[in-house]
């Protein structure tokens, strides 16, 4: 459950912002 | 008759939602450029960001708001957003007058654009936030900031603007505390009514808590 918490916040952080 | 038109429905709410979601978009972006921001544990991030991002947002509306009328006025006048927008998207009087008191007092300050940005930050590595974890490595990353921060006001700040400019920037920190509390509490409210947390958006949702789910 923990894992898919703040999944949202997750993709954001870590995606590559051009 | 319209005025309660509007806020029964809360006519501005699903407009407002979608602007506060992109502004944490925004705010997100913005973290992740800060240095050391990014070797903090992902939950970290994660907390700070969550506590953080109304506070980043009212920081960063400061700029769009004139004295003049007191609103935010983003462009032409078609994009001004008066206090009666807000309460149509379900905020109070609580809220607005700090908030609009906040932004007064923030404008008067004539903060140049390195100190704005450099506060944001500031109030993004907040080491006190509930559930960080390294809050060590936070407060050295907040402490390098700060003291760019006062070296920067020293060398680049001239004239009377600048005295105890400083102080006068982490009290706005102190500000926003409050307001923060007082938007949950607000927030809270509205997210429990179904009919109008269905009109947030799922990042809205995640980062301010979705008290359904």
């Amino acid at each position: 459950k923990k894992k898919e918490n703040n999944a949202l916040l997750r993709y954001l952080l870590d995606k590559d912002d051009v | 008759a319209s005025m309660n038109i509007g806020f029964s429905q809360l006519s501005m709410l699903p407009h407002l939602a979608d602007l506060v979601s992109y502004s944490i978009q925004k705010v997100i972006g913005f973290a992740k450029m800060i240095p050391g921001f990014r070797d903090l544990a992902a939950d970290d991030q994660i907390v700070l960001l969550k506590s953080s991002a109304i506070e980043v947002i009212m920081l960063r509306s400061n700029q769009s708001f004139t004295l003049e009328d007191m609103t935010w006025t983003c462009g032409s006048d078609d994009f001004k957003y008066r206090i009666s927008d807000v309460t149509q998207a379900g905020h109070n009087m609580d809220l607005l007058e700090p908030l609009v008191k906040f932004q007064v007092g923030l404008k008067k300050l004539n903060l140049h654009e390195e100190e704005h940005v450099l506060l944001m930050a500031i109030c993004i590595l907040s080491p006190d936030r509930p559930g960080v974890q390294d809050t060590a490595l936070v407060e050295s990353l907040q402490d390098r900031l700060s003291e760019i921060l006062q070296s920067y006001i020293r060398c680049r700040h001239p004239g009377p603007g600048s005295r105890l400019l400083y102080a006068k920037m982490i009290q706005k920190l102190t500000d926003l505390r409050s307001l923060n509390e007082e938007h949950s509490r607000q927030y809270r409210c509205l997210s429990f009514q179904p009919q109008h947390s269905m009109q947030l958006t799922p990042l809205v949702l995640e980062v301010f808590g979705n008290e359904i789910s």
